[in-house]
């Protein structure tokens, strides 16, 4: 399912 | 970035200073899984590919780079390094990583968040790997018994940082309005439910002592 994040955690 | 997503990422960093300072400041490794080494340096070389376009945050790049390079150090050290192969029991360090490496990554082509991106399959991939991870270490742990010193204060800190991030991830559902993960919050439940046994264990003989040696049954 598409979900608004972007990867900004490690 | 919120105390609790700091803290975890201090835990890890811990981490990797006392299983470096084991392996490379101790040349042994006796009682550490190999197998673990190399699953979380697929771990990172994966989900760290954005470092090459994802230049966000200073933090975080400089964290991955760290990341990367550490894992990939102790990899090198505990198949090349003399003593440190001389004590590396190969025998004893048999989970079978296929085994865990083959169905991560088909749930990562399957459930990831844009089936459109290929980036993405390999991101999901390394979260559901990093879940896992932790099972060759903690079957070592097991078929010896009892756990070195610092080999326990690796693992503890180890575990603690993923149970940091789930306090992260509470506090930022709480804070931000829509903010979901379902992915890494699923993923990083099941990463700290498998340290329970070794938290307990681990709990239960440094009460009486920092450097009493972990015992598990």
């Amino acid at each position: 399912e598409q979900e608004d994040h972007e990867h900004d955690e490690l | 970035m919120n105390i609790f997503r700091f803290l975890g990422d201090m835990s890890h960093i811990l981490s990797f200073l006392l299983l470096l300072h084991k392996i490379v400041g101790g040349k042994s490794a006796a009682g550490i899984s190999l197998r673990t080494a190399e699953m979380y340096a697929i771990v990172f070389c994966t989900r760290y590919i954005d470092l090459l376009w994802n230049f966000a945050s200073l933090y975080n790049y400089l964290l991955k780079l760290l990341f990367i390079g550490a894992s990939l150090t102790i990899v090198y050290f505990m198949r090349y390094g003399p003593s440190q192969k001389a004590t590396y029991n190969a025998d004893e360090d048999a989970f079978p990583v296929q085994y865990l490496i083959a169905p991560c990554a088909v749930l990562g082509v399957l459930i990831n968040q844009d089936h459109s991106s290929p980036f993405e399959m390999v991101w999901a991939f390394s979260i559901y790997l990093e879940a896992v991870a932790i099972l060759p270490q903690l079957f070592l742990l097991q078929k010896q018994g009892e756990v070195e010193n610092l080999t326990s204060h690796y693992v503890f800190a180890l575990g603690a940082y993923r149970a940091l991030y789930l306090l992260n991830w509470m506090f930022r559902f709480m804070t931000e309005p829509d903010y979901q993960q379902r992915i890494v919050w699923l993923s990083g439940l099941v990463q700290t439910a498998l340290y329970c046994d070794f938290f307990y264990h681990y709990y239960q003989s440094k009460k009486g002592g920092l450097n009493k040696s972990v015992k598990l049954p």
